[in-house]
């Protein structure tokens, strides 16, 4: 039989587990500001 | 098993520096009036794969405005951008590019500018001049008074009105009109025109000389006039300036309204 589990206790055991002190990479855009924002 | 396709570009991945480099070079070669534009961001960047060595890419920029008028042959990287306080002009483009084999061409653009919000500047800087409204009559007075004061005093070629290119008006201190705005060189010397400004006509294009043109006007506490005029000299017209019929009669423009512009 299959046992549906909590989607929080399955999303706790998927998490891939990440190194210490990984920063993801920034989003790929918007890019970057040359000048000012307005 | 099959590659994994290629991971999205960045918007700050050289290739995509690159693209944008081509759309604005493009965008500030088709462009009729106002001001060279520089790139302040590319928002977007979209690759769709055609077939070996052939993608369409899909721009999305933001652009803001440079001190130098669109006909002036300065090169754009030498073009100060206009800054927060001087009322900036922001445009916003969206660009579509082929690349075959490595080599970018623009296949379309479409591009909306707009000066930034009053409230914004008066926020950061209260006494800011902000830009005249399209159809300021103070702004038109100066400039038909400046340019007469210019054509009155020179002994070169009489100049015709291009357009306005941007205004702004201080009230507080002193009320002083500000204007900027292109000219071009017609086919009467200013003694000439005295006799028969009818006659003076903007030259053709195998001798056109265009220039720019700044007045301020103090009104209050005393009266003054200050007009400055740089003439380009002939320059080999870009192939995307066409002269159109009725070219001479251009119609006065002042910024600070909604340019829009669709190339393809």
């Amino acid at each position: 039989s299959v046992a549906k589990r909590a989607v929080a206790e399955a999303a706790q055991h998927d998490k891939v587990p990440r190194p210490v002190g990984f920063v993801p990479p920034p989003p790929p855009c918007p890019g970057r500001i040359r000048y000012f924002d307005i | 098993v099959p590659a994994a396709p290629p991971a999205p570009l960045g918007c700050d991945d050289p290739e995509s520096e690159a693209a944008a480099e081509v759309a604005v070079n493009y965008i500030n070669g088709h462009s009729h009036h106002g001001y060279k534009f520089a790139l302040n961001r590319i928002e977007d960047i979209r690759v769709v794969p055609q077939g070996p060595n052939n993608d369409i890419i899909f721009l999305e920029l933001d652009l803001l405005e440079t001190k130098c008028p669109i006909l002036s042959p300065t090169p754009l990287a030498n073009c100060t951008v206009r800054s927060f306080a001087e009322h900036a002009v922001e445009g916003d483009c969206d660009v579509k590019l082929q690349k075959v084999d490595g080599i970018l061409s623009v296949l379309a653009s479409k591009c909306h500018s707009h000066a930034d919000s009053r409230e914004d500047i008066l926020k950061v800087c209260p006494d800011c001049p902000l830009l005249a409204s399209m159809n300021n009559t103070e702004v038109l007075e100066t400039v038909s008074a400046a340019l007469n004061d210019y054509n009155s005093k020179t002994t070169d070629s009489y100049l015709r009105l291009l357009e306005i290119g941007r205004a702004k008006i201080q009230y507080h201190p002193g009320h002083v009109v500000a204007t900027e705005f292109a000219v071009g060189a017609t086919n009467c010397s200013a003694q000439e025109a005295k006799a028969n400004v009818g006659a003076c006509q903007l030259l053709p294009e195998d001798q056109s000389n265009f220039g720019f043109c700044t007045a301020v006007m103090v009104k209050a506490p005393s009266q003054d006039l200050q007009v400055d005029c740089q003439l380009y000299g002939h320059q080999v017209p870009a192939p995307a300036f066409p002269c159109f019929p009725g070219y001479s009669r251009l119609l006065v423009l002042l910024q600070g309204i909604i340019l829009s512009q669709d190339t393809s």
